[in-house]
């Protein structure tokens, strides 16, 4: 693991007494291999390394006894530091209800966390209630109705002829009917240069003005993650991120890229098919598992 | 004058970045730089459309030339097992699969083995009819086994040419279910001679280094004849598999390039390489 490499690098410059800025190099190396197994961006990985560069040379790393110790401890500051520091809650609004959209690729989880979203959230006290949006998927909103009915929780649909537009908007309607204060939106896995897709999410978006879009992303994902995230943030304007698969052994270098790029917060983590696995995003956890 | 060519580092830095950026991974991406090396260092300078092709053909070399032909049952039902992580696109996958035999002639039957995920049997039959596939199903959260094995007799009683079975999505860190899968997998074993004679994992083209992970395990658990990478119609790369074919030996056979029935290709191992670096 990192450590153990930082420990050898160190080790065998050790004897040539004060380190100079060419070692802490040499232990940079290490650093951005590291990053780049743990699938965090190539250019990402670039402007960290950069920075933890710029910190350990200015520290005590190349006075300390333990230098190995002190860049590891910097990189693990750096990095919970980048993906923390922001509220990684749900914005609640003023006035209910509050829309909360789930957006992302095929396949990274949206549905299977929206059913754990509104779970989450009835235990916290809210009224929620579902809506499908997705008409594209074979049986997705028969997938997300199961969900539903496993949770007690109702699920709004117009079948698969609607537009998403409407169903949204027909979701928002029937929550104020019925007093629910939380509406959680699944939509249809797309790609973000499927320009017609995109559209249809601008649509949804301008028709009924989600107070939460959440970006839903498999922790497995690779060099890629920069380019969903990038685009879906300029056009959509996401507010945070889903991290889902945490459950496998995936380094998640994934959830640095998105943040990086995005500036957005990972408000939670899916960590299981169960319909309870879902919870709160610790930063501290997730660096030291794209550490490794 | 020693006769040594220059290695122009630069070159080689943005090469480097851009086999990265295509999930090759950064083992897989020096050995590739260092072969590169290696043969500009034996006296040819290189430029860099020549330092890009000699990319390709190491990558063509890694994935074999041309990926071997499918199996084929001696007699009875040729098994095709559809395996990988969770939401990779199997079921999709098996449809477009089944609907390509179909429209060659071809009987095939659907096991709907993925007996615990939502609505996952429902969604298979709508392949079964896009497909032209009987689809072969039990009660939700019945045994998987069961229902490869029944798949399977039913093909056989009919004389049908293949039997695709989609298996749920499962992470290989969860060992109850790869148990569950050698399950399948031995049953067919048994049904069969020979079954399953195909075992694909399908694997997302956005995936990273996890990729390896998942091929070590589901080829140690069940055997790997080939991959299936999907949402190559994204912008991510799908290197993965060099690395996958470099370590495991398992060849890709087909491509999914969109969510339509008629969105798979066989793979092209030419074509490929050069989308990774041009
Ligand atoms: N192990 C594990 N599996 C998950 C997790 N989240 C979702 N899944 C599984 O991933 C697969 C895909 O989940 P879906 O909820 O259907 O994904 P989706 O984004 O709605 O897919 P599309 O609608 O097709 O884009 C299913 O098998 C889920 O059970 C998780 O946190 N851990
Ligand atoms: N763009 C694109 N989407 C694909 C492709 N293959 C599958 N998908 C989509 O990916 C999502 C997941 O596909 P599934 O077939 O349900 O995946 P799966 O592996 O069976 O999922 P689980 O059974 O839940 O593990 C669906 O939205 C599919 O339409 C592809 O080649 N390109
Ligand atoms: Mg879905
Ligand atoms: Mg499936």
């Amino acid at each position: 693991n990192l450590s153990a490499k930082l420990q050898d690098v160190f080790k065998n410059l050790r004897n040539r007494g004060r380190l100079t800025e060419k070692d802490v190099d040499l232990a940079l190396k290490e650093v951005r291999m590291a990053l780049l197994e743990a699938d965090v961006n190539f250019k990402v990985t670039k402007d960290f390394v950069a920075s933890v560069k710029a910190r350990a040379i200015g520290s005590a790393v190349l006075e300390s006894l333990t230098p190995a110790q002190q860049v590891i401890k910097i990189v693990f500051e750096e990095l919970t530091a980048l993906m923390g520091g922001q509220s990684a809650k749900i914005a609640f609004a003023n006035k209910p209800p509050t829309l909360v959209m789930l957006v992302g690729l095929q396949g990274s989880g949206k549905t299977t966390t929206c059913a754990k979203l509104a779970s989450l959230l009835r235990k916290q006290g809210k009224r929620p209630m579902m809506a499908a949006a997705d008409v594209y998927r074979p049986a997705a909103i028969k997938q997300l109705q199961v969900l539903g009915s496993q949770l007690n929780i109702e699920v709004f649909t117009l079948g698969d002829k609607a537009d998403p537009a409407d169903i949204a908007a027909g979701a928002v309607e029937r929550a104020r009917s019925f007093g629910y204060d939380t509406v959680l939106l699944d939509t249809a896995g797309r790609l973000h240069i499927d320009e017609e897709m995109m559209v249809e999410l601008e649509r949804i978006r301008a028709r009924v003005s989600p107070h939460e879009v959440l970006l839903v992303v498999d922790a497995m994902t690779g060099q890629d993650a920069v380019n969903v995230a990038t685009t879906f943030n300029e056009r959509m304007g996401i507010d945070g991120v889903v991290l889902t698969k945490l459950d496998g052994d995936a380094r998640g270098g994934a959830a640095l890229s998105v943040r990086a790029v995005t500036g957005k917060p990972i408000k939670f983590v899916a960590t299981g098919e169960k319909l309870d696995a879902l919870e709160p995003f610790h930063p501290d956890r997730m660096s030291s598992r794209i550490l490794g | 004058f020693t006769g040594k060519a220059q290695v122009d580092e630069d070159m080689l830095e943005e090469l480097e970045a851009v086999l990265i950026q295509a999930d090759l991974g950064i083992k897989a991406t020096q050995s590739i730089i260092a072969t590169l090396r290696e043969q500009s260092e034996r006296g040819k300078p290189v430029d860099s459309s020549t330092a890009i092709s000699l990319i390709q053909e190491e990558i063509v070399r890694i994935l074999g030339e041309k990926p071997p032909t499918m199996a084929r049952a001696e007699s009875g039902p040729t098994v095709i097992m559809m395996v990988g992580v969770n939401g990779t696109g199997k079921t999709t996958s098996t449809g477009k699969i089944a609907s390509m035999l179909c429209a060659s002639g071809k009987s095939v039957v659907l096991a709907a083995a993925d007996t615990f995920r939502a609505a996952a049997i429902e969604q298979l039959e709508v392949w079964g009819r896009r497909s032209g596939a009987t689809v072969i199903k039990h009660q939700e959260s019945s045994d998987p086994a069961a229902v490869a094995f029944d798949a399977f007799e039913a093909g056989r009683a009919r004389g049908i040419d293949y039997v695709i079975v989609d298996t749920a999505g499962r992470l290989h860190t969860k060992s109850n279910l790869m148990e569950e899968l050698k399950k399948v997998k031995r049953v067919l074993g048994r049904a069969g001679t020979g079954a399953p004679h195909e075992t694909l994992l399908v694997v997302d083209a956005t995936t990273g280094q996890n990729a390896i992970a998942q091929a070590r395990v589901f080829n140690e658990a069940v055997g790997l004849t080939g991959v299936v990478l999907t949402k190559l119609d994204g912008t991510a790369r799908g290197g993965i598999v060099v690395a996958i074919c470099s370590e495991f030996g398992v060849p890709v056979r087909y491509v999914g390039v969109g969510e339509g029935v008629d969105d798979l290709r066989p793979f092209d191992p030419r074509e490929f390489a050069a989308s990774l670096v041009s």
